[in-house]
């Protein structure tokens, strides 16, 4: 019935009673930091014409409808030399590790979605978001195919006057590898370890899809709606992102520089093999 | 090279539009993972090959009979370098805290490669199944371990065959550039049934057809 707090020499993250993530202190700040899941309903039409498209496959479409997760997480806390962890439980298809390394500069968020469930008749897309306080004024950072960043602006177009009809799928940007905001103080990015569709539709809150389960096919091809199944339920999905958090202005290496070698290091990462070595003696296999 | 290239041709499949985005359908989804798995199997040979080369440098000339050969000892039990191969096997289900080496091998090797052109580190997690163990490296120094609890949804995953409950994780630091560092890991017993097994503990009946030697 606590606040808590996990971290490590470089950075802390602390929860509120209700076992969401509040604050974070890491490279020079401290900060309101709160992370939670939402859903948005898929858009449902006969494709006739285009504001009858349903969203699916190729598109993203939601209807207009969004919704939030439970306030009240399940948790468990996990402390120990190498590593603390908080297991969330949001509900029985969305749960959560936050994880802090002794010696990471990061906070890892190990995220568990599905099977969605579709008995009321509705597709869903689950995104994950991050709120901070960062005044980044409709600003924000996308990578491309992690060679340059691109700096997308909300509800804007270089080259043409915009009027988005679509108001949230209109502001989804790729994102391979990784998504910032940031204002004079502070930056925020978060590293994701397989491409997503990403935004921020509010000044300091990056938001990245992470699972969809759709019930109707959108009318650009495949002719399928994007409901996968195993072993007769919906796909599970898990996966990782990684928060950098920290003043603009930190010691060396930069913020941005250690985002680039975690980026490295993540979608390049160590190849493991195990080996039975039953019949050895350690000395032998030496 | 005919095992690289499963793979390079799957590859090339792989660049379709709809493979990359995700808008085949969904047979031809499970498909391309088919294509993929094998293609990747296929790759694990050479990969087994190339780390064996590498640990023992001697042995690169008659590589692929050796590979064949089972492990050789010494008849006094020393162990003869030259001769032996490791099997290094890939967990493909470690995203769901699952592997069948780490599970039930009382000793295991760990070999991490490094692909990358500067040295790295990985915080390694494990699924096991014991309570205590000793992780060293190849100085024969040990490494700071730690036993933690696997989430209560991964273990409730219905596809999920694991009877593994905690993961053990520590720290793998210093892998060199383009190379590999290795970590012996050993589960400590703690009681009877750890050392023997519970069968054990049943009184059986040897016959005894051949003499038997007791190492």
């Amino acid at each position: 019935n606590d606040e808590f707090t996990i971290g490590n020499k470089y950075l802390n993250i602390s929860f509120s009673k209700n076992g969401m993530l509040s604050t974070i202190t890491a490279n020079g700040v401290s900060s309101y930091l709160r992370q939670t899941f939402a859903y948005y309903e898929g858009a449902f039409g006969d494709n006739s014409e285009f504001i009858k498209r349903a969203s699916g496959a190729y598109i993203f479409r939601p209807n207009g409808t969004e919704k939030f997760f439970g306030e009240n997480v399940e948790i468990k806390i996990i402390k120990g030399g190498l590593v603390e962890e908080v297991h969330q439980k949001f509900n029985e298809w969305i749960s959560q590790i936050v994880r802090v390394y002794s010696e990471e500069n990061h906070v890892e968020f190990e995220w568990l979605v599905g099977p969605i469930p579709i008995e009321d008749k509705v597709g869903k897309e689950i995104v994950t978001r991050f709120y901070s306080g960062i005044q980044s004024e409709g600003v924000f950072f996308t990578d491309s195919n992690g060679r340059e960043i691109i700096k997308r602006v909300r509800n804007h177009r270089d080259t043409w006057t915009l009027n988005l009809a679509e108001k949230i799928a209109g502001n989804y940007y790729p994102v391979t590898s990784k998504i910032a905001i940031e204002d004079d103080n502070i930056r925020m990015t978060v590293l994701n370890d397989r491409a997503q569709g990403g935004t921020s539709l509010q000044d300091g809150v990056i938001e990245l899809m992470i699972h969809r389960r759709l019930l109707h096919d959108d009318a650009f091809g495949v002719a399928e709606a994007l409901n996968e199944e195993a072993y007769g339920k919906g796909l599970v999905a898990r996966g990782h992102h990684y928060l950098v958090f920290g003043a603009q202005k930190t010691s060396n290496p930069s913020l941005k520089a250690r985002e680039r070698f975690l980026e490295v290091q993540k979608l390049l990462p160590n190849w493991i093999f195990l080996s039975d070595a039953s019949v050895l003696k350690f000395e032998e296999w030496q | 090279e005919p095992h690289l290239t499963a793979l390079r041709e799957v590859m090339g499949v792989m660049q379709h539009h709809d493979a990359v985005t995700g808008t085949e359908k969904q047979h031809v989804a499970e498909d391309y993972a088919r294509r993929l798995t094998i293609a990747i199997r296929a790759c694990s040979v050479t990969t087994k090959d190339v780390l064996n080369q590498l640990i023992n440098p001697d042995s690169k000339d008659e590589l692929h009979s050796v590979s064949k050969r089972n492990p050789k000892f010494h008849p006094h039990g020393a162990y003869k370098a030259k001769n032996y191969t490791f099997n290094y096997k890939s967990c493909n289900y470690l995203n769901i805290s699952q592997c069948d080496i780490s599970e039930t091998s009382s000793q295991f090797v760990v070999t991490l490669y490094n692909p990358l052109a500067h040295s790295g580190y990985q915080y390694v997690r494990l699924p096991i199944l014991g309570e205590k163990y000793i992780v060293k490296d190849y100085k024969g120094v040990e490494v700071v371990s730690q036993i933690v609890p696997i989430a209560e949804s991964i273990l409730n995953l219905p596809f999920r065959q694991s009877n593994t409950t905690h993961e053990l994780v520590f720290l793998a630091n210093e892998l060199p550039p383009l190379g590999y560092k290795s970590f012996f890991i050993t589960k400590l017993m703690e009681s009877f049934d750890d050392f023997f097994g519970a069968e054990a503990r049943e009184p059986s009946v040897i016959q005894l057809d051949e003499p038997v030697y007791y190492e």
